[in-house]
């Protein structure tokens, strides 16, 4: 129990600085911020809790709950991504992920969910243009007043070109 | 692997039988507030097991589609979503390139049962042929529904302890 | 008691409806949707609940619960502006209350705070142009990594004139 | 009357003494995450007297500037508003076009305390002078804190009894 525990908590809280960095470098931050887990039982960690800390580049340390709403989300996307990294599922369904962002962190979360679409597909449901500029594929959903339904249409962007 | 697509019928606000997709490696979805996107979303984790308290219901017959706003127009509801084997990947005997079939179906009268290419299986067996393509119900660990993104960074220790627990 | 009650809501009740239509009007649906309370108690409504139900455009009664994000974000708003009708505060301080809403959406709310201005003030957190486009100052806030402190710059724009 | 401008003094992520505005009717506020906005509303709704728990804190002192994460740099805060009277109103003997100031102040000690034209006064008069401007520090019907907007159309009819109690 240990063990499997351990493989899982290494592998997470390795990655997520690494992608918690890929989410926040910028030209003016090359080095992006910082992200941690730590572990309030080592020795048993099942039993106690796991802690999660993201830094912003150029903020020293403070509590996550200071955090704005957009870091707070951009923060909640590398740990989300960092423990898909542990047990993938093959692909992510989004609704809304951009809806705190500002135009420069959309951008670099759609950068990064495009960079990573070799590895899991993303279904992101989203009212911003950036994500459909970058999707593969569009689907289109509308109201059909008559008859109170859904109606959806695809748009395969690959095959229309990136005019 | 990859979803390739979603047939929906009569689930929620999609009327009749429609077929959404092909859905592609990076796929956006887009429309005005109230088309049906956040719908879509809980289709897609309807079929894959999720329970109905996440999808905005209170009882599985909530989930299928009202005309009126009263009364639902059929008493049937379905969602098939439509899985293809990737590179390297064996699914239940499936190879690369085969397509995997996992739909769950609202009988009239309430109750809802689970198909592995059209063929009915107990949901013990659906949830395994899941985890074997590495959909994990429990940890949903691939979904994030409308305004919960910020949520996940300010769970508790205790939350992410099992978190862990689940996906290990 | 019953008489304070009664005139708040009713007042509050009769103004819901007419600002509601004013959020969802459109050239496609120029009536707009329909909002309304209703008491559990009538006899002694402050012991009972006070129960809001809005109804979008060509939409038939539902459960509050069924809107979507926008349609509830819409649907809050007209509660609050005809509740701030019986007891009018001299100004508004909102913060990114249109990250759940469409474009449509966004000019529709936009469009009834500006026409509202003159009753009372609003001060609109956005991380959307249409506000700024809209507002007849911007107060623009950044961030001196040097000192770590919030710095501020106002911007009249009455005065730039609408460039 | 109108909001004139904010004076906040080593409030949250605003070190030093930082003059904002001016205000006018329709004022929009921008910036990148992080940068402040929330905390400008923070300090319009600290100085009407609305409680730290709902500015995303615990006790007073967190409200006090940090330079480095850890350490208040001052132990003193404030906030002032400045409220122009408009046409037709008269508050305090104050008639159009005169300028009441509210201020809230957080001491060296954590305690805060109230002052109207710049002269100390308890929290009841300072809560009546508010009052007789419209501004209800209970009922909060004028402040819509970042994420709350929807969960307006979601108060439980109890919860909506409570208000109309709180206005009427
Ligand atoms: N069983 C049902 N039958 C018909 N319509 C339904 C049913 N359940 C929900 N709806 C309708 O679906 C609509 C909500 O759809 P949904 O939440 O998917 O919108 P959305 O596209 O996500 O919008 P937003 O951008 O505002 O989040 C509501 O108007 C609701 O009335
Ligand atoms: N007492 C304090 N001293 C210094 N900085 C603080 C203090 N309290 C909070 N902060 C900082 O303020 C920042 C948050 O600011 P705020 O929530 O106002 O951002 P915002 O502009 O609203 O961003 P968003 O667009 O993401 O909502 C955090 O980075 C936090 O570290
Ligand atoms: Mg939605
Ligand atoms: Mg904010």
């Amino acid at each position: 129990r240990y063990d499997t525990f351990m493989q899982a908590y290494n592998l997470v809280s390795d990655n997520l600085n690494t992608i918690y960095k890929d989410l926040t470098r910028s030209s003016k931050h090359p080095l992006g911020g910082n992200a941690f887990l730590s572990l309030d039982n080592p020795e048993e960690p099942y039993l106690g809790g796991v802690k999660f800390n993201a830094m912003p580049p150029m903020k020293r340390f403070r509590d996550m709950e200071q955090l704005s709403g957009g870091e707070k989300t951009v923060a909640a996307l590398g740990l989300l991504f960092a423990i898909h990294s542990f047990r993938p599922a093959p692909f992510f369904v989004m609704d809304e992920i951009d809806a705190a962002l500002d135009n420069i962190n959309v951008k670099k979360v759609c950068n990064y969910i495009q960079g990573r679409s070799g590895d899991f597909q993303s279904i992101v449901i989203s009212l911003k243009d950036m994500f459909y500029e970058k999707a593969d594929a569009l689907v289109g959903i509308c109201r059909d007043h008559a008859t109170n339904s859904s109606r959806t249409l695809t748009l395969d962007l690959e095959a229309v070109g990136e005019a | 692997g990859r979803l390739i697509r979603i047939e929906a019928e009569n689930f929620k606000s999609y009327a009749g039988t429609q077929i959404i997709g092909p859905f592609k490696d990076f796929t956006a979805v887009i429309g005005p507030n109230g088309a049906g996107k956040s719908n879509l979303m809980d289709a897609i984790s309807f079929v894959l097991g999720v329970q109905s308290k996440h999808l905005r219901s209170t009882k599985l017959s909530d989930l299928v589609f009202r005309a009126d706003g009263a009364v639902p127009s059929s008493r049937r509801a379905m969602v098939k979503v439509v899985y293809m084997v990737g590179e390297g990947e064996e699914v239940g005997g499936q190879e690369a390139g085969d397509e995997v079939h996992f739909s769950r179906v609202i009988s009239a009268g309430g109750a809802s049962s689970y198909r592995l290419n059209d063929k009915e299986v107990t949901w013990e067996s659906y949830e395994k042929r899941l985890r074997s393509i590495g959909v994990l119900v429990k940890a949903r660990n691939f979904l994030v529904f409308q305004g919960d993104v910020e949520s996940i960074a300010s769970k508790s220790p205790k939350e992410l302890t099992q978190l862990f627990e689940q996906i290990s």
